[in-house]
């Protein structure tokens, strides 16, 4: 029972610490959302574009400057707290892959985000503080909704953070050294779903 | 993610499991990240995916005003690894020096990658805090209004012999689908790699942060957080915006 409490623990702070810079984007306008998934949408893929963004945002937080998104009608001026939600967001996409990057613009093409992020998340509940590596039965309902070509760009978007995920079964490999890219990717999907939601 | 960031995240967690050593992410970089290096930190602190650190072109002693530097600068300390590797482990895990690990992601079956830490020794650090800062250098002005702050590399994880790690296999087989062509996926997939890591190569590293205080006097404290500066408060340079553009 201590056992699972502690991995209840460590993937809660996780959770939280995503809800929270979560709650900031969410405080933008729909507009503003809309914008930021447009921008986002269009640096996915192209790692060095995103890392400079990272920059860009960092000088700007710590020296005080504004930050404008591009917007119509209005461009909209965002808050320190929004920027710094954003960068962390941002840097949360620059630790995955360009290829994982070009899944995630297709998933949420697909509409298929609100899975992968139950699929993630439910792998992380239940495996968050596990120090080994292991075989484990998946919920056969996670995957259920998907067609086989959804269930092909799902596999290859977790797979390439470490998650085996094989169909058959269905199970899923755990490998405890994937565990910052699959809390990355976790981030990643979290900011995304929220803001294909909101737009 | 590259073979090399394979490598060193997974040694990372072997060594200092949630803890603060941080993986090199660059092999061409890790000439940058030898001790006493200064780098940036990028990136808004989490637990979950660490922060990113930049190299720089200069080490702690080039922005000190000249002065006596210490013969070894280094040591290699006695580091518990015995304790800290799992099974994939084996070798001289008894000599605190040095240590090899198998079977490591990216290590194909025959490769062994054998690393040993060196850390600041703290009667170097002492001799090199003798020295004043040099506060008219051009890089520590330009950090300065930038409002940058640094960050010097204490401890880094390194290889004791040339490597050659190879990967093939599994993605493969899982990833090189005709559906992905058109994301430009299956190029930067479906291949076989291989990466030789050359001997005295950083794989990890620490750091501490570098706090200015007044004109030139310096500190490396022990402790640190995300609200303190490198270098005192001064003016802001002029308005800018950024844009984040459509």
């Amino acid at each position: 029972a201590s056992d699972v409490g502690d991995v209840h623990e460590g993937f809660r702070t996780l959770k939280e610490e995503v809800q929270r810079e979560t709650q900031q984007v969410e405080k933008l306008s729909r507009v503003g959302q809309s914008s930021l998934l447009s921008s986002l949408s269009k640096l996915l893929g192209k790692k060095k574009e995103l890392q400079d963004l990272e920059l860009a945002l960092e000088g700007a937080l710590d020296k005080g400057h504004e930050v404008t998104l591009e917007a119509l009608p209005k461009d909209v001026l965002l808050s320190k707290e929004a920027v710094g939600a954003i960068l962390y967001f941002v840097g949360a996409l620059t630790e995955l892959s360009e290829a994982q990057q070009k899944l995630l613009v297709k998933s949420m093409e697909k509409k298929i985000l609100p899975v992968q992020l139950k699929l993630v998340e439910s792998t992380m509940e239940q495996n968050f503080l596990l120090d080994k590596e292991g075989v484990f039965p998946l919920q056969p309902e996670l995957l259920s909704s998907l067609g086989d070509e959804e269930l092909t760009l799902t596999e290859a978007l977790v797979g390439l953070s470490g998650l085996e995920v094989q169909r058959s079964g269905p199970q899923y490999m755990w490998d405890p050294d994937t565990l910052p890219r699959l809390c990355a990717l976790y981030a990643g999907l979290s900011l995304l779903q929220q803001l294909t939601k909101a737009s | 993610m590259t073979m090399f960031e394979n490598v060193t995240r997974a040694l990372a967690r072997q060594l200092n499991p949630r803890g603060d050593l941080t993986p090199l992410d660059s092999l061409i970089d890790f000439k940058r990240f030898h001790p006493f290096c200064l780098v940036l930190r990028k990136r808004k602190s989490t637990l979950f995916w660490g922060a990113r650190y930049v190299r720089t072109d200069y080490t702690l002693l080039d922005v000190l005003e000249p002065g006596s530097s210490p013969s070894d600068p280094t040591d290699t300390g006695n580091f518990g690894f015995k304790n800290m590797l799992d099974t994939r482990v084996e070798g001289d895990v008894d000599v605190p020096k040095t240590v090899k690990v198998k079977g490591t992601a990216g290590l194909s079956q025959n490769s062994t990658l054998e690393v040993q830490t060196l850390s600041v020794a703290p009667k170097a650090l002492e001799t090199v805090q003798e020295r004043k800062l040099a506060a008219d250098h051009p890089f520590l002005k330009e950090m300065q209004d930038q409002g940058e702050n640094l960050y010097v590399v204490m401890e880094v994880v390194e290889t004791v012999q040339e490597v050659t790690l190879e990967r093939a296999g599994k993605a493969e087989a899982c990833f090189s689908l005709p559906f992905f062509a058109p994301l430009g996926l299956q190029g930067s997939i479906n291949h076989k790699e291989a990466v030789t890591i050359p001997k005295g190569c950083v794989l990890a590293f620490r750091v501490r942060q570098l706090m200015v205080k007044g004109k030139d006097e310096w500190d490396i404290p022990h402790i640190c957080n995300d609200n303190m500066q490198t270098f005192p408060p001064g003016e802001k340079s002029g308005e800018e915006k950024v844009i984040l553009i459509q």
